[in-house]
């Protein structure tokens, strides 16, 4: 059964939520979306390569290390 | 380092800036003094002057405020995004606010430094964006560093003078100190400091920084140390680990500092004297914990020193010269671990594989061998 206490985000949305305050994703990640590259999965290649973390494009415990820390809240790519 | 563009520049070197509110976290003499030491920073090497008010609309607005403070930008509670700053331009350009739910301090390592962040967000309000250099200061992520000993890094000074020039005044004011630069793990003629191993991971540590790499991941990370252990220091000169007390003990001069995970212990620095050696030691270049013989080696100059950790005395016999425990070792030894057993004895650029029982010599390596590159 669902929770009924309020519930950390998941790591998939720290990330979705990171990448478009930061990194300007735009797109929602959607079924639809998962063909192919998909948007959310480049621009987090884009994260992994400015922090020199290895660029897979894959949400792994060292980028989401990343993405938990202090920082700026000036985004690396601006809107 | 990046900026936001060459026409996103103030044009004009003479600035104004206005505090317009004060966090209840410090005293505001202390937060004045921030402020003014953070602009500072980027007057010491550019021609830019600032000049206070105390009324009206400067060209930096500087405020504290938390979550929806009135820019389409609202902050994030505690922790994550700490504070920004609008790129040069009229009306809220050059303004830098400040994330009130955060515990800003000036003198500790305690919360945020606010000297530190608001030095980052001048970036910003000067025209520089995010520097992918992790030792920069427009590096994204919060990084203590000791502000009484801050010196702008050359990554940022190089930023910054691409927009507005180097400070005219330099003949007539010391010249500036240069800027660190961040090592470069994949040197050829890296020299490192020290090695250890800690809890498993491997931690290569040169000038204030570390890189960590374990056989898990992919790349080494390359960090500050005062990120991990703000009250560690920098420019260490030996380093090793005691896996039966689960401590590493970092070296620099005559002193010696135990970490505990990310703590420094109270207590620490201590003399040498407490590791066992001798008053007339005064720098080591290098140790390491044997596992098999319950053995710390300490290197100094030609020699090393074998330490009996279950006896807690220095073993008879030593010390003995260093080609003598490890055959074609003649260099000076500038840091030394054991992985996997086999023991590995850096000089300068190399690295040297050896068998601590056998004395046998492997191979030669380069010193980056460990560090993915």
């Amino acid at each position: 059964l669902p929770s009924l206490l309020a519930t950390e985000e998941s790591d998939g949305e720290v990330a979705e939520k990171y990448l478009q305050r930061f990194f300007n994703l735009t797109e929602k990640s959607t079924p639809s979306s998962r063909r192919g590259v998909s948007a959310q999965s480049r621009i987090l290649s884009e994260m992994q390569s400015f922090f020199r973390l290895k660029v897979t494009g894959l949400l792994d415990s060292d980028t989401l290390e990343v993405m938990k820390k202090p920082r700026c809240g000036v985004p690396e790519v601006a809107r | 380092y990046s900026t936001f563009g060459q026409n996103l520049k103030w044009q004009t070197n003479k600035l104004t800036f206005r505090i317009v509110n004060y966090t209840p976290d410090m005293p505001q003499s202390d937060v004045d003094n921030a402020i003014e030491k953070a602009l500072q920073v980027w007057a010491r090497v550019t021609p830019l002057r600032f000049s206070r008010i105390y009324a009206g609309t400067a060209d930096i607005m500087i405020s504290f405020g938390s979550r929806d403070h009135g820019d389409f930008y609202p902050f994030d509670g505690p922790d994550g995004t700490l504070a920004h700053a609008f790129a040069p331009s009229q009306g809220i350009g050059g303004d830098a606010h400040f994330d009130d739910d955060e515990t800003f301090t000036f003198r500790s390592s305690r919360g945020y430094n606010l000297f530190l962040v608001a030095a980052h967000e001048f970036g910003h309000s000067l025209g520089l964006s995010h520097s992918r250099d992790p030792g920069a200061l427009m590096y994204p992520v919060y990084s203590y560093r000791d502000p009484t000993t801050f010196v702008l890094p050359r990554d940022d000074v190089n930023g910054i003078q691409s927009l507005y020039g180097s400070n005219p005044d330099v003949s007539v004011v010391k010249p500036e100190p240069e800027g660190p630069t961040t090592p470069n793990a994949c040197d050829p003629q890296l020299v490192l400091d020290a090695v250890t191993t800690l809890r498993g991971e491997m931690f290569f540590f040169k000038d204030s920084f570390f890189w960590r790499s374990s056989t898990y991941s992919r790349r080494a990370e390359q960090h500050l140390i005062k990120s991990y252990w703000p009250d560690g220091p920098n420019n260490i000169d030996a380093a090793y680990e005691s896996r039966s007390a689960d401590r590493v003990f970092l070296i620099k001069g005559r002193k010696v500092w135990s970490l505990y995970g990310y703590t420094v212990e109270r207590g620490y620095p201590k003399s040498l004297k407490s590791l066992g050696l001798s008053k007339s030691v005064r720098k080591v270049n290098a140790a390491f914990h044997d596992q098999e013989s319950g053995k710390t080696i300490f290197f100094v100059g030609d020699y090393y020193y074998s330490y009996d950790e279950s006896r807690r005395v220095m073993d008879r016999g030593y010390p003995k010269r260093v080609d003598e425990g490890f055959p074609g070792m003649t260099g000076e030894v500038t840091a030394a671990f054991q992985h996997r057993g086999f023991t590995y004895i850096f000089s300068g650029p190399q690295m040297f594989e050896y068998s601590f029982r056998s004395k046998r010599l492997f191979r030669v390596l380069r010193n980056s061998y460990f560090l993915r590159c």
